[in-house]
């Protein structure tokens, strides 16, 4: 996260690669659901064996006995519907859920996020320089709608996807973020209303960073938890 | 100091299923200390073909037969990998082919082989043991004859025949130099045996074996036994000394195991782990512009364009070259040092739609019946790999017909089925949005919304900077 302070988001997720390296975010939205950017994955069949999911810290390379470290194998993934970027994990059993550890919850159907309403992202990825790259970072951003998105973007934000306000200062996700969450106040409770998914650079001053919209794929993530 | 692992092949997160419950495999041994142990084990049993190794309990299980015998199944696997002896695996010979187990059981001439254990229509003096390997009607080299492998025919005019399997000298080559090569010659031009590559001894070295490699793809190629001496004919042939010409097709491709350009060629997207990828794009997903790859400041590499010629390393370009999980470059940043391109889309991997839906696609009544990766549907009516939660009975109005995508549902993503595929129970059809038909925006002005319930969090920041330690 460029332009973050180190942070709490106890629903921000570290998916590690067999090595254990940190490649990629995620959200933790059930106790054995993971969702995430399809981008971190080569393939919707690749085979998931030491892949890990790690929760409860806020290193990104915690020592052997963190307390509350949980580092939980991924047993399936699923990618989402065409065109929309996501792909949920299931875990190979449910996490623990303690003050470290949180659901996010998902929001309803085809909900809208007003502009103007207060977001965060949260990430161990890059920070260009702004911050502690070793720990979990947070970046506040407001949400603006798609119309004034597309003043900038010419046009090209689809309503998947949904829009927060481009800083004079660089604000936003970098490289090792993607996947992340963006969770919004509203109506005093955090929602994750949009995955960080990569764009051509990162925290780019003025321009307004692009997010999918999960609320279009709320009614697939509810059946793919169910099926 | 040779492994006893040299002697088999592995397949990654693969566990091979026997389909008749009345063959059991072998109880799992929980006293092993690796796999290496484990071919130990199964090496010298003439019934043990194949074994599993579980790398979360480093356990072993022996099996009596390998993805070739018949009732068997590869399936993904989260935690086992398998073993499989070479001799029965590799699909051509080496030497004169006696120690060749694989299961071609037709001649050069196109003659169904006689079982080694009939006497008729030739009567012969070969009795099937586990030690000669005489299983079923499999060509087979017991008096070591020159021509390779054989068998006696069905056919009583012809007593005995060769089966033609081509020698592993004959069935490999390689493009440019040889960095796309997958095939599984392990002997070097000089017949020494190579060291696996998932082993540090008797070498210690810094190649591992890729993390992600997806066996679902790759191909087995023969293995190949040393030349008969010095000066012999290299194991693997190179189609053009020149990188110039590197690219052009083979004049001429002997047997099955050639390598050929198993990646398409991208130019603006990457698909799979992005190995394909020519486009330009030359700066990290964070922006930062690359290193040209003939270059060797800020960062020294071993990627000299002209040593991965079919890698295409041109100017400073997102590449590649070693099977990392997407494009990549050296940066321009001395403070780092490679980065992945991120930013490049992945190309959309879905087969081309066969048909359009309107709405959400409830109505939809035609016959497309696999869904957007080609996996064949489930019948709605079938229990098998899925238990289906609708059935004709249960939605009579979705006319759940075959194995036709259907929305009963009223799915938002479009018509969708249960697959035939078991680690996939269901999946969007290869159907697209009717053009004239246009989905109703959902950026209207939002209602009033009410969350029953939501994310939660301790937000002191007093706790918050006591976390951070």
């Amino acid at each position: 996260v460029v332009g973050g302070q180190p942070g709490n988001s106890p629903w921000t997720v570290s998916l590690r690669n067999r090595q254990g390296q940190h490649f990629c975010g995620g959200s933790l939205v059930k106790e054995q659901w993971v969702l995430t950017a399809r981008q971190c994955f080569s393939s919707c069949h690749v085979p998931l064996m030491g892949y890990e999911v790690w929760l409860g810290t806020l290193f990104q390379n915690p020592q052997p006995g963190e307390p509350g470290l949980q580092q939980i194998p991924v047993a399936k993934m699923v990618c989402g519907p065409s065109g929309s970027q996501l792909v949920l994990l299931k875990l190979e059993r449910p996490v623990t859920l303690n003050q470290r550890v949180a659901l996010i919850c998902l929001p309803p159907e085809r909900y809208v996020v007003p502009p103007g309403t207060k977001c965060e992202i949260a990430g161990w990825g890059e920070t260009k320089g702004t911050g502690n790259n070793k720990v979990l970072n947070v970046a506040s951003l407001n949400v603006i709608s798609n119309q004034e998105c597309n003043i900038k973007h010419r046009g090209r934000i689809r309503e998947n996807e949904m829009c927060t306000e481009g800083l004079l200062a660089p604000v936003g996700a970098c490289e090792g973020d993607y996947g992340g969450p963006l969770a919004c106040f509203t109506h005093d409770c955090w929602v994750l209303e949009g995955i960080i998914i990569p764009n051509r650079v990162c925290a780019r001053p003025r321009w307004p960073a692009i997010f999918m919209r999960v609320s279009v794929f709320t009614d697939w993530i509810h059946k793919v938890m169910q099926l | 100091q040779r492994s006893p692992l040299n002697d088999f092949q592995v397949l990654r997160g693969t566990e091979l299923q026997h389909l008749l419950h009345s063959v059991g495999p072998r109880p799992w041994q929980e006293d092993v200390a690796d796999a290496e142990e484990c071919a130990g084990r199964c090496g010298p049993l003439l019934d043990c073909r194949a074994f599993h190794y579980n790398v979360s309990s480093h356990g072993c299980q022996l099996l009596p037969w390998t993805q070739y015998s018949p009732y068997t199944e590869l399936q993904r696997s989260g935690h086992c990998d398998l073993f499989q002896k070479k001799d029965y695996v590799r699909t051509c010979i080496t030497d004169n082919g006696v120690k060749y187990r694989g299961t071609v059981a037709i001649t050069i001439g196109g003659l169904p082989c006689q079982h080694w254990s009939h006497r008729f229509p030739n009567d012969h003096k070969y009795t099937p043991t586990l030690r000669n390997g005489l299983e079923k009607n499999f060509c087979r080299n017991p008096d070591r004859d020159p021509g390779g492998p054989w068998c006696y025919t069905t056919d009583p005019a012809v007593r005995f025949q060769s089966c033609g399997i081509k020698s592993c000298r004959e069935a490999a080559c390689v493009w440019c130099n040889g960095e796309d090569y997958r095939g599984a010659v392990d002997r070097t031009q000089s017949g020494r045996e190579c060291q696996r590559w998932d082993l540090q001894h008797p070498h210690a070295h810094p190649f591992e074996p890729g993390s992600l490699t997806n066996i679902w793809t790759t191909t087995t190629a023969g293995i190949l036994t040393a030349p008969s001496g010095p000066g012999a004919t290299p194991l693997i042939r190179r189609w053009s000394e020149n990188s110039a010409t590197s690219r052009a097709a083979p004049r001429s491709i002997k047997g099955s195991e050639a390598q050929p350009r198993h990646e398409s060629t991208t130019l603006n997207c990457f698909r799979g782990k992005g190995e394909g990828y020519r486009g330009m794009a030359n700066t990290t997903a964070a922006g930062v512009p690359c290193q040209r790859w003939d270059a060797q400041k800020p960062h020294q590499h071993r990627f000299a364009p002209e040593k991965y010629a079919c890698k295409d390393l041109r100017e400073n370009f997102c590449r590649n070259p070693d099977g990392s999980e997407a494009p990549w470059c050296f940066t321009s940043r001395p403070g780092m040092r490679v980065a992945f391109c991120y930013q490049i889309p992945r190309c959309a991997d879905d087969v081309r739609p066969e048909d359009c839906y309107n709405g959400v696609g409830e109505r939809y009544r035609g016959s497309v019946s696999r869904t957007r990766k080609g996996v064949p549907c489930q019948h709605w009516s079938a229990e098998m790999p899925h238990k289906p939660q609708f059935t004709a009975i249960s939605a009579p109005d979705a006319h759940l017909e075959e194995n036709f995508c259907r929305n009963p549902d009223r799915d938002s993503h479009g018509p969708w089925c249960y697959t035939t595929d078991p680690g996939t129970p269901f999946d969007y059809c290869a159907l697209r949005r009717c053009d004239d038909d246009q989905p109703p925006s959902i950026l209207e002005p939002p209602d009033q919304v009410v969350f029953e319930k939501c994310g939660k969090r301790v937000t002191r920041l007093d706790q918050q900077r006591s976390k951070l330690r």
